[in-house]
């Protein structure tokens, strides 16, 4: 049994977690935020045998996909020459991050 | 030391917790949705050394239970030949799901 | 890589982050609540190369600091002689709890 925690954007999960359930591979859903642009995202608990990993990974491939946000720059007030010259900055966001991680044992109630 | 992932039904959370609280079993909680039926439940981290896992293995099994619920498949429109003919259908939930992870290294603050 | 799960106090979570994003280090931040004190607080998923953990440690700590809460303690209203005797209990909360588990592989799409 592993765990893979993937972080994915808002806007997949839904049909990423519909994907999942098509192939009977069990996800749990947590609310999240990134750390750097503060904006929602969600994380994803889904515990599958070892022989599925690859084939969760290419349904994340398949369902998530980057996109670029535009932010402004919040810098403190004193280094900003003018506000309205804070252009905007183009972030790319990845469309998943994910961890697979060991399970030594794993039970049913 | 040892990280437990525990997916229990929120019914059985708070008295879950209590019931590790008692033992001084530390938890933290964690608000999440189950992936196919998109109803709350919870996830909890449970970090015990592991002389202590099998205890918690033991309370969990003590204080959640699998429940029945009545799900009304929603289907895409098209097939379905009348919205009045889709059965309820009966989908059990177990008591809870638990990963046992290890731990490299713990640490407090 | 390594993953670090961390608990935190909600009043060090937002300055913990920043200084983990001043040098780079992406983190996830997920609401959760204390088993105990049933008091809101945060959990920080931290995905960092073996070499960083040290790194992180060092932040964690000198970002998050212990206090003090003072909670009445409520027990069953049976056992209490007189709801004005129960004195408030002091209750150290620590800084930080922090786990970090080992992961097999790391993707991102
Ligand atoms: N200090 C910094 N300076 C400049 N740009 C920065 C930066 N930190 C992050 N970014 C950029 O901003 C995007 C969003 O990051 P955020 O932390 O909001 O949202 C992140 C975070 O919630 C999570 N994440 C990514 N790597 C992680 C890791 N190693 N550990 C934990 N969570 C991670 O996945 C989301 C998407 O990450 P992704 O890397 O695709 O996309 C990132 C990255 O392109
Ligand atoms: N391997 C795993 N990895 C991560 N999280 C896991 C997991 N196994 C279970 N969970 C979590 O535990 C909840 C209860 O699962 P259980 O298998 O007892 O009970 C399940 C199962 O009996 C049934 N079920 C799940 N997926 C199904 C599917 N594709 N087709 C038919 N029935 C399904 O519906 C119940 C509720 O599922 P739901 O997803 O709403 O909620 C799930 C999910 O949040
Ligand atoms: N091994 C572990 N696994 C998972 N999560 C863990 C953990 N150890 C700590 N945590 C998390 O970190 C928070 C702070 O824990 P700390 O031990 O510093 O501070 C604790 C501790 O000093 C005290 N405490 C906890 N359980 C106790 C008990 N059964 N009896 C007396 N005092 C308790 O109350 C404070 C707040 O506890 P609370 O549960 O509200 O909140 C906890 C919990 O959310």
């Amino acid at each position: 049994m592993k765990l893979v925690i993937a972080i994915v954007q808002d806007a997949d999960a839904n049909g990423l977690i519909r994907a999942l359930g098509a192939e009977r591979i069990e996800v749990t859903k947590l609310a999240s935020t990134g750390g750097f642009l503060r904006e929602g995202n969600t994380t994803l608990l889904i515990g599958v045998t070892e022989d599925n990993v690859a084939r969760v990974k290419e349904i994340i491939s398949e369902k998530c996909r980057s996109r670029k946000r535009f932010v402004t720059p919040t810098v403190p007030v004193a280094e900003q020459p003018e506000p309205m010259l804070a252009q905007p900055m183009e972030v790319p966001v990845g469309g998943a991050v994910a961890f697979v991680v060991g399970v030594e044992e794993f039970f049913k109630v």
